[in-house]
């Protein structure tokens, strides 16, 4: 059956922050989000620390105001070390 | 502001430049004073000194690219990554690559070249990012006029822990 619109956006929007994390905050490409790191899902435990060096309020998920700065035009080298 | 991890520095003060191609978008004058602007910010401040070359290998090498140009990081096309740079180094340490889909221009319009490569070359000379909102070295792109374009502190700062300050 299609996937409802805003399952397919939410899809969209993950991709979009998993790329976004791998450019930036070294999340290993072959992650899987249903292994859990020291107990935490590293795509969150990544969201946090982006959200932690932009001042943002840290809550480990792709809230609104997260997605927007991770929209904004930068810098192609990345925020942490590789 | 951050050092690049492992600190990496140019043993010398004195470095040369070399724009291997010119965007369509802006004049070649243009492109050629954003460039030079870019690096006085950092030479302004510190002992080092640029000198252009325009056809032997450089320190660093500043080029515009489309999509995947063999450094392993490609860009994406219009908006999102606008540029990157490499830290201090022989071969591709230095150099500047700038994302040619991007609309360059020496104002407010699209994306400010002069600003861009200031920020890029604060890569070059082993700086990383910074998470001071206001530092030239924040990752996301603010436009400021490039006529009344300062400095800022911490940008200051860092160069300086790393160089020392201007001799002048």
């Amino acid at each position: 059956s299609p996937v409802a619109p805003e399952a397919e956006d939410e899809g969209k929007t993950l991709q979009f922050v998993e790329n976004y994390l791998q450019n930036f905050y070294n999340l290993q490409r072959k992650h899987h989000p249903h292994l859990k790191h020291n107990g935490e899902n590293p795509l969150a435990a990544k969201v946090k620390e982006m959200q932690e060096f932009f001042g943002l309020h840290v809550t480990g998920k792709p809230d609104l105001d997260t997605l927007e700065i991770m929209k904004k035009p930068r810098c192609g080298v990345p925020d942490v070390g590789q | 502001y951050v050092f690049t991890a492992g600190n990496p520095k140019w043993k010398r003060k004195n470095l040369t430049y070399r724009i291997l191609n010119y965007t369509p978008k802006m004049r070649r004058a243009d492109v050629d004073e954003a460039i030079r602007k870019a690096l006085s910010v950092w030479s302004n401040v510190t002992p080092l000194t640029f000198r252009k070359v325009e056809d032997s290998e450089a320190d660093i090498m500043i080029s515009f690219a489309y999509r995947d140009h063999r450094d392993n990081s490609p860009f994406d096309g219009p908006n999102g990554q606008l540029a990157h740079a490499f830290q201090p180094g022989e071969g591709i340490g230095g150099d500047v690559h700038l994302d040619e889909e991007e609309t360059w221009t020496k104002d407010g319009r699209g994306y400010n070249l002069f600003i861009v490569i200031a920020h890029e070359l604060g890569h070059s000379l082993g700086l990383s990012h910074s998470n001071d909102p206001g530092a030239l070295m924040y990752p996301t792109y603010s436009y400021t006029d490039p006529n009344e374009f300062l400095l800022p502190q911490d940008d200051i700062d860092g160069i300086q822990a790393i160089y020392g300050q201007s001799n002048a």
